[in-house]
């Protein structure tokens, strides 16, 4: 499904090269469930932007789907990201403007979805994630934690066949964190294939693989259970 | 130091009223460390919020330091802020266009010491956060967790009498954050009041005395060590 070959990114700041990511080989197959950790910096969240499609390589390669996706333009990049990736953001990312029903709907009035079909999958989202009264909420009249649970519903509206959860219980206390993992445990055995970054060994051990990164290398890849 | 008595604070949505604090009664003194735990939503934040002097509550008495915080107006709480309390943000509140070293020495420039002096105190600031080579940086081009410890090194460095800490850790790997408790431990040590609000029970082991909130209510509030 997912093939990274000598991928590297280096961002140039005043006469310092930063490599956020430093030759990383990666090969993930379809339902796979991957966690991938390591320390502040090392690059998780740069690793999840460019399998997400959020971002661009500086060197090696990515094949998504046996689609070089180096060779993609903007619209197909969208697509992609619309169709197939779920991202939750370590930041939420939110629309500050609009409530919470309405940031989860976004997906669907991007694919065309119908007015009234959206409006209750969106409902249906929220419900799960346990926000069924907070709909009409926007980000700024929502806890942190909230914030972080609308960014969860938005992501799995699609069911998108690929998740990209960057730290999504960050902000959870661990009954609610359990919830959203039993969310993301659903997913993966209905076939969905799921890249969590976390930073909390228990949340990593509902994978079956864990990657650890340290300043943009990968420095060990266990299967596990 | 910190009186409160029958707190409330309530939003009014569209006909419904959100109790985010029912009538919350709480005493802290100098130099306490208190942890504040409790689900997603429980109040938590809108409690260091009125704490810190950043909200103002709907129903019931605070009184700072002796004076009664609702009586002050809004220069003497802005100068309260500055001078007395330090508040790291569970959203971290970054200035987006300013590096990591001007979003620390904000608080130096707001109390107007010499750029010389703030220069220094914010490097050695950055230093015990472990970003000395990020100075240079902006929020966007930071790690999450880079970006809460800008958050961490700015609160801390007027070095404040009081402490107030909305999930400094929810970001950061264990050994990062490790660091992070180090910091707040030995500020504890050196005289400070520090109130943290953690939904992880290790990082609230560090502390004397964990209140735990549910629904805008304190359900308890024990001594621990
Ligand atoms: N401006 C607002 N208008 C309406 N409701 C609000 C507003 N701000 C917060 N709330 C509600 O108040 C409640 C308490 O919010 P608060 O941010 O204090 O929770 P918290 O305990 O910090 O949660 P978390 O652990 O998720 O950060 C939440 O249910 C939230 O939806
Ligand atoms: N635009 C940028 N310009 C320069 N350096 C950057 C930029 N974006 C990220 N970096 C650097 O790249 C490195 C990796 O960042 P990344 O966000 O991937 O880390 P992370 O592993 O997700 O960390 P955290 O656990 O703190 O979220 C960091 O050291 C960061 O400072
Ligand atoms: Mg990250
Ligand atoms: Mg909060």
């Amino acid at each position: 499904l997912i093939q990274i070959k000598n991928l590297s990114k280096i961002y140039h700041l005043g006469g310092v090269d930063v490599h956020a990511l430093d030759r990383v080989d990666l090969e993930i197959k379809q339902n796979e469930y991957l966690a991938v950790m390591g320390p502040s910096g090392s690059g998780k969240s740069t690793l999840m932007n460019i399998i997400g499609c959020l971002d661009v390589l500086s060197e090696g390669s990515y094949v998504l789907n046996g689609k070089n996706v180096s060779g993609l333009d903007g619209d197909q990049l969208a697509e992609i990201r619309n169709k197939e990736i779920g991202f939750i953001f370590q930041t939420f990312n939110l629309l500050p403007r609009a409530n919470a029903l309405h940031n989860v709907e976004l997906p669907l009035i991007y694919n065309g979805t119908g007015r009234l079909e959206r409006k209750e999958k969106a409902e249906e989202a929220l419900r799960k994630v346990g926000l069924a009264d907070r709909a009409g909420h926007r980000p700024n009249e929502l806890s942190g934690g909230q914030r972080q649970r609308v960014a969860i519903a938005r992501a799995l509206i699609n069911n998108p066949s690929i998740v990209l959860a960057d730290e999504p219980t960050g902000n959870l206390d661990s009954k609610t964190g359990a919830e959203i993992m039993r969310l993301l445990d659903d997913l993966h055995r209905s076939g969905n294939t799921i890249i969590l970054v976390t930073h909390e060994e228990e949340i990593a051990r509902h994978s079956e693989r864990i990657i650890r990164l340290l300043d943009g290398q990968i420095i060990s890849d266990e299967q596990i259970n």
